[in-house]
């Protein structure tokens, strides 16, 4: 039996707004120390990868791991019913053909009840290992919303390059060209705002623009992004929770 | 010519 409750319903439809553009069918996978879920976009190119753990519930039972296969546009749906407000408890038996999704407002004494039907999900969960990264950057994500959204307008290729002292994003279409050069700096005050960057090597790597833009929509579950950059590994973006992160590993273009 | 890579080949299946 699985009985996980959102203190507020808004914190789970941010996480599936923050990735159901580029996905649509995901497993989600609840055992005793949290849910996971791990999905590819259909080109193969973008992996989602979600853990939510115990912590980001206010309350979390689950009694034996169970598998939940979900059709986010569906989720969606149901979600949007939902008040921000409202607490949301996810219910599932443990062998389950559907899950039950309740909302509530306890100063209403208001209480909404809905079932999602299952489907059957037939999706490989890839080993994420630890990978090598050269390069970790931190900004805020709405910096980085702002560069992807406004290069994507140039070209569907987008570069970032990151040496000792700056991060430059940058496109090439055929309307012309541009390009944001960032510079560290630390924010006392509003942490969140600073910009930070860890490199041992610089890289310069390029990717689809419209992979970018998927993955800023994950903008809604943080203040600030992660980014971790090697010329030999799939760049990571990650958004954090309280407690779990939403992570996009994006593969690059290489030069044939 | 830029060649996009496809993420599977990074990673193995569990």
């Amino acid at each position: 039996m699985l009985e996980a409750k959102f203190e507020e319903a808004s914190l789970f439809k941010r996480i599936i707004d923050g990735f159901k553009d580029c996905v649509q069918l995901v497993n989600f996978q609840c055992k005793e120390d949290g849910i996971i879920a791990q999905a590819v976009d259909d080109s193969r190119v973008l992996l989602v990868s979600l853990e939510i753990g115990v912590e980001a519930f206010q309350e979390y039972r689950c009694d034996r791991p169970v598998t939940l296969g979900l059709d986010l546009n569906s989720l969606s749906k149901i979600l949007r019913c939902g008040n921000n407000t409202d607490t949301l408890t996810l219910i599932a038996e443990d062998t389950p053909d559907h899950i039950g999704l309740v909302f509530e407002d306890n100063k209403k004494g208001r209480v909404a009840e809905y079932i999602l039907k299952l489907m059957d999900i037939d999706a490989d969960f890839l080993k994420i290992e630890e990978l090598e990264y050269e390069t970790t950057i931190s900004l805020p994500s709405s910096e980085f919303s702002k560069n992807v959204r406004d290069l994507s307008q140039l070209g569907d290729s987008l570069s970032i390059a990151v040496t000792k002292d700056n991060i430059k994003f940058s496109t090439e279409g055929d309307i012309g060209s541009g390009s944001v050069l960032l510079q560290p700096f630390i924010n006392m005050e509003k942490p969140q705002e600073s910009i930070k960057l860890e490199m041992e090597s610089p890289v310069d790597l390029t990717f689809g623009a419209k992979y970018l833009l998927d993955i800023v929509k994950g903008s809604v579950l943080s203040e600030t992004i992660g980014i971790r950059l090697s010329s030999e590994a799939p760049a990571l973006f990650q958004f954090d929770l309280a407690s779990g992160f939403l992570q996009f590993f994006l593969a690059p273009k290489f030069n044939e | 010519p830029l060649r996009q890579q496809s993420i599977a080949s990074f990673f193995s299946k569990k």
